[in-house]
C-alpha cells in the first residue's frame, strides 16, 4: 500500500540522520499498560555515563508518559496523535526537531500501546524492543504474531508479579521463541530493578558493535 | 471516511437483524490481556436460565480464546483477522451465519485486544462493554479517551491482584468518570467471582428494559 511506501521512504531518511549523528535508536512497543513508560525511566537512569539518552514518546492524549519520563533526567519531545494508534517515520522526524541532540547518543522512542498496528511502522529504529508484561498472559505472542515475530528483543516485565499472577515462565518463554527464535528476551521488574543490570550491558554491547 | 460509513450502514443492519431475533448485544472491548475471554467465560455459566449466550471472538491468530469460551457451554463463532486489529460489521454480520441461534436470547461478541481502533467500529451492539485490569496504570481512560468514551459500562478486572499492584482504586474510578461519566462500573474477579452476581443482574436489567 502507498502509506507504507512512504513510511518506509522517511523512515530510510531517519535512519540516515540517525547514523550521521551516531545515534543508537530503540522503538519500545507493547500493550497499553505493559511498563514502557516505567521501565524507560527507571532503565534511563541507569545507563550514564557511556549511554547519554534522548526521548520521543507518542500517546493518543495527555503528556502524563512524557512527564513521567522527564524525571529521569532525559530530554523528552512528545507526540499527540489524537486518534492514531501508532507512530509514523514521519511524526519522528519532525518531532526530532524540537529534540536538542547534542551530547546524546541513545534516542528511546515510546510508541503508543497497541500491539498490532505499530508493527507494520518502521520509524528508522536500530532495535524493536517489545514488551510483554507477566500479567497479561502467556499466549500473546501467538496471538499477536506480527508484533512479535518483528522484535529484535523481548522484554518480560514486572516480574515481581509473577507469583501473585501465577505466571507460567516455561510457556511464556516457549511461545515468544515459537514466534521470535532470534529475539533476545530479557526478564525484568522496574519496581526491584531485576534485569536492569544486563539490559545496560546489552545496549552498551550494541552501541560498541554500531562504532 | 467511506469505510466508516460503509461499517456504519452494515452495522445498523446487523441491529435490524439482532433486534428481529431478540438479541441482546454485548461487544467486549479491551487492551491484550485484561481479562476478556476469562471474565465472559465464567459470567456466561452464571447467566442460565434466564440468559443463554451464543459468542463471536475475534483473533489476529490461533483458536486459544475460542476454546477456552467454548468451556462455558455456549456456541462459539471465531473471526480470524489476520493483521486486521478490529472487528468490523460485515465480518459480524458474516460470522452470525455461522452460528445457530436457536433458543439464544444473549450475543457476545469478544473483540481484538485494542484500546484504539475497535472505538470506532460500530458492530449493531446494544452495549459497549470496555474493560480496564487493575494491573494496567489508573490513567488509561485518560491516555485512550475515544474508547473510554464510548464506553456503556466498564468493567474493572482482576481485582484479587489490586493490593499486589499498588492499585489506586480513587484515581481509576475518577479517571473513569471523567471520560465517561455515564458509563455504569463494575468492580470484578474471573478468579473469586467477585461483581459477578451484580454484573447478572444488571444484564437481566437491561434485557427486560429491551422487551
Ligand atoms: N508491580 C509492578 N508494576 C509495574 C512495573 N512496571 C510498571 N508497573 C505498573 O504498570 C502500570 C502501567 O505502567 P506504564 O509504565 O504506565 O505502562 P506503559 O506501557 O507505559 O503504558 P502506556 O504508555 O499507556 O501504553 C502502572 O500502574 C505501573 O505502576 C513493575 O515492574 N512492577
Ligand atoms: N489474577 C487474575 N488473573 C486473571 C483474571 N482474569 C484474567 N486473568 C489472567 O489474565 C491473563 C489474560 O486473560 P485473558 O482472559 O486471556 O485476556 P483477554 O483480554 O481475553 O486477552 P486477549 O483476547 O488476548 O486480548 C491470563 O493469564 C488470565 O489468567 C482475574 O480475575 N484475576
Ligand atoms: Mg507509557
Ligand atoms: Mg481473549
Ligand atoms: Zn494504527
Ligand atoms: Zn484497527
Amino acid at each position: 500500500r502507498a502509506i507504507l511506501e512512504k513510511n518506509d521512504r522517511l523512515a530510510e531518511r531517519n535512519r540516515g540522520f540517525f547514523r550521521a549523528r551516531g545515534l543508537l535508536v530503540l522503538n519500545f512497543l507493547s500493550s497499553p499498560g505493559s511498563g514502557k513508560t516505567t521501565f524507560i525511566r527507571e532503565s534511563v537512569r541507569k545507563l550514564a555515563p557511556e549511554l547519554k539518552a534522548g526521548i520521543i514518546v507518542g500517546d493518543l492524549a495527555t503528556d502524563n508518559d512524557a512527564q513521567r519520563l522527564r524525571e529521569s533526567g532525559a530530554p523528552v519531545v512528545q507526540i499527540t496523535t489524537g486518534t492514531v494508534c501508532h507512530l509514523e517515520a514521519e511524526m519522528v522526524g519532525r518531532a526530532l526537531q524540537r529534540l536538542d541532540l547534542a551530547g546524546l547518543n541513545l534516542l528511546i522512542i515510546e510508541n503508543v500501546g497497541n500491539l498490532v498496528c505499530p508493527a507494520s511502522y518502521d520509524l528508522g529504529e536500530d532495535l524493536r524492543i517489545v514488551l510483554l508484561s507477566v500479567t497479561e498472559g502467556e499466549d500473546k505472542p501467538l496471538k499477536y504474531p506480527p508484533m512479535f515475530q518483528s522484535a529484535d528483543v523481548v522484554i518480560i516485565t514486572k516480574m515481581d508479579l509473577a507469583q501473585a499472577c501465577g505466571y507460567d515462565r516455561d510457556a511464556a518463554l516457549a511461545n515468544i521463541r515459537r514466534v521470535a527464535p532470534k529475539a533476545r528476551i530479557f526478564e525484568t521488574s522496574a519496581k526491584t530493578a531485576q534485569g536492569l543490570d544486563t539490559w545496560r550491558e546489552y545496549l552498551l554491547q550494541q552501541q560498541q558493535a554500531r562504532k
